[in-house]
């Protein structure tokens, strides 16, 4: 996250690093239900199979995961059938933990937008991962608040690539606060009335942010994809194969 | 063999219609082979490293009549008369490589030795030769030729880069320039092969209308299969995207939020009797949204069929007898930071 600030151990009790192997943490990912998690489908490349991977829950520090940290399996990765590489689309994936997680203060799901529900343009909202700062890689969980940007303006910004509405923008003109390389897969999250939060993005593609950012961020519209998500968790969880 | 005795006949020459896409715009239309750059026929001149070398090289504009002096190399003409190949004149291989082979020298490639200009006879001679007349379109079927004349691949036309000097390349882009296909009443342009694919990518929907015929028996999947009435929410899977058991308990968009199950292709009400905690847990959890907060039994609604084989459900006597279960709101604990209350908030000063 770029322009960001460290978090308070807590503050995302739906933020998870999506682990693999050797690498540690690859991509962040979402908690959605005691057994599921979201992620962006293009942190699966050329790594598709489940057991390549762990997803780590309560975390703050990626360095000293702590008391209040979990760590699961992955049952099963279901990648969007229609996620399209070279341009990004449809980016997006259900992960199903081997075993339910405990919710406790630190781990706990966040809501799914309800069908249509999106945030209107100029509404704030946070971005959190443990991704690139542009000067270096954290090892505390960051966030940054981003700014809902229109599809017709986030366009402007790429010129040469198509913004579907699969897709949700945020962050500022000039880049300032940005998701980053390896914040791929965290949330987008916009807080409701009565402090709900809810799951509207996850980190998906921008202009490049090491050196000068421009433009906003570019997320998963998870309002598009919700039916497929409930979908996805009901074939899994209650028909028998 | 028509002028002089021969050993042995080679294959004797023959003329044969041009079918080399590249080269569909020549003055003539007739080529033989082996060609001047050693290919056999014109399948191997297509798949050739030529072929893909010159239509590249003429993007850069180096030389105007480049594309026509390949051609000549590639399907050289075919005399119908004598049966003898055409060759292209000297001076027509001495410009175009004198133009052109420096700038393939910029990307590391060389001119392709095949060509060497010295077997071609002067314009003029006794060996007739070829030269571009007047009208040859330096621009092969598979250019697209900018409004200022340049000729670059047909895939860079509307390709959503800049690619002509002048920007026409992606002027008037519409979905047909895209081999993509028009959503009706609407400027979305789709692939083909997402028409009918079970996800709507038009706006109405109408790539995914018409999709499929069903008996009067049967029930349209997501991506369009007919499966039996009969399979629909019986909790195994039968349409290939498993379609036919999604959405099988819903709570009804009234004012009640009554539980309505789809059970053999029609809803029903599910009766109270026998109704229990476990029973709303579950419901809850199948349609995604947490634990049920309260659960009340409502007098059936007018139009609504009450549930008869639902398994776990009563038996209902009469329309009159059984009350529904209605569930007024799962609670959904989803969405909360108790962590952040943890710490004493910071006072603005």
């Amino acid at each position: 996250i770029l322009g960001g600030r460290v978090s308070r151990l807590g503050s995302w009790p739906w933020q998870c690093s999506l682990q693999s192997g050797q690498s540690g943490h690859v991509c962040g990912c979402v908690l959605i239900d005691r057994r599921w998690a979201l992620t962006v489908a293009h942190c699966f490349e050329g790594r598709e199979s489940a057991e390549l991977w762990k997803v780590v829950l309560g975390l703050n520090n990626l360095d000293h995961p702590g008391v209040h940290s979990q760590s699961r399996g992955v049952r099963s990765i279901i990648v969007h059938p229609r996620y399209n590489r070279a341009v990004v689309d449809y980016d997006i994936s259900v992960v199903q933990l081997d075993s339910e997680v405990e919710e406790t203060a630190f781990v706990r799901p966040v809501c799914l937008p309800r069908p249509s529900q999106l945030p209107s343009p100029d509404s704030y909202c946070y971005i959190t991962g443990w991704g690139h700062m542009g000067n270096r890689m954290p090892f505390k969980l960051q966030e940054g608040e981003v700014r809902i940007i229109s599809l017709s303006q986030c366009q402007s910004y790429f010129d040469m690539k198509t913004i579907t509405p699969r897709m949700l923008c945020a962050g500022y003109d000039a880049g300032t606060v940005d998701s980053c390389m390896g914040d791929s897969g965290g949330p987008l999250v916009c807080e409701e009335d009565g402090g709900r939060w809810t799951l509207f993005g996850l980190t998906s593609w921008g202009s490049v942010c090491f050196s000068k950012v421009l433009g906003p961020g570019v997320y998963s519209n998870v309002t598009h994809f919700t039916p497929w998500i409930q979908q996805q968790i009901y074939i899994h969880t209650y028909l028998n194969d | 063999c028509f002028h002089n005795s021969c050993s042995g006949c080679s294959a004797a020459s023959r003329c044969e219609p041009i079918s080399l896409e590249l080269c569909m715009n020549l003055p003539y239309n007739l080529t033989s082979f082996p060609n001047y750059l050693g290919h056999l026929s014109q399948r191997e001149s297509s798949v050739s490293w030529e072929a893909s070398l010159f239509p590249a090289l003429v993007q850069t504009g180096c030389y105007q009549y480049l594309m026509f002096y390949a051609c000549t190399l590639l399907v050289p003409k075919c005399d119908p008369v004598s049966l003898q190949k055409v060759p292209p004149c000297r001076s027509l291989c001495r410009n175009a490589k004198e133009k052109c082979e420096s700038v393939l020298g910029i990307v590391g490639l060389t001119w392709p030795e095949d060509s060497d200009c010295s077997q071609f006879p002067e314009e003029g001679g006794n060996t007739s030769c070829l030269l571009p007349e007047d009208g040859v379109d330096e621009c092969s079927p598979s250019h697209f030729k900018c409004r200022s004349g340049r000729c670059v691949l047909a895939s860079k036309r509307c390709d959503g880069h800049l690619d002509c000097d002048d920007h026409s390349d992606e002027d008037n882009c519409g979905c047909s320039e895209r081999a993509l296909w028009e959503c009706p009443g609407s400027k979305v342009c789709i692939k083909a092969s997402m028409i009918c694919d079970g996800f709507p990518d038009c706006p109405l929907l109408v790539d995914e209308t018409n999709c499929s015929v069903c008996r009067d028996n049967e029930l349209s999947c997501n991506n369009h299969q007919c499966v039996h009435r009969t399979l629909w929410c019986d909790g195994k899977k039968h349409c290939s995207d498993s379609s036919d058991e999604w959405n099988c308990v819903s709570l009804s968009d009234g004012s009640g939020s009554v539980l309505t199950v789809f059970r053999t292709a029609a809803e029903y009400q599910v009766c109270a009797d026998e109704w229990n905690p476990e029973l709303s847990k579950l419901t809850c959890n199948q349609l995604g949204l947490g634990v049920p907060s309260s659960v009340s039994m409502v007098a059936d609604h007018p139009g609504f069929f009450l549930a008869t084989d639902a398994p776990n459900v009563c038996l209902s006597l009469s329309l009159s007898v059984c009350l529904s279960v209605c569930l007024p709101v799962c609670l959904s604990e989803c969405g909360q930071r108790p962590a952040v209350g943890l710490y004493p908030h910071r006072k603005k000063r």
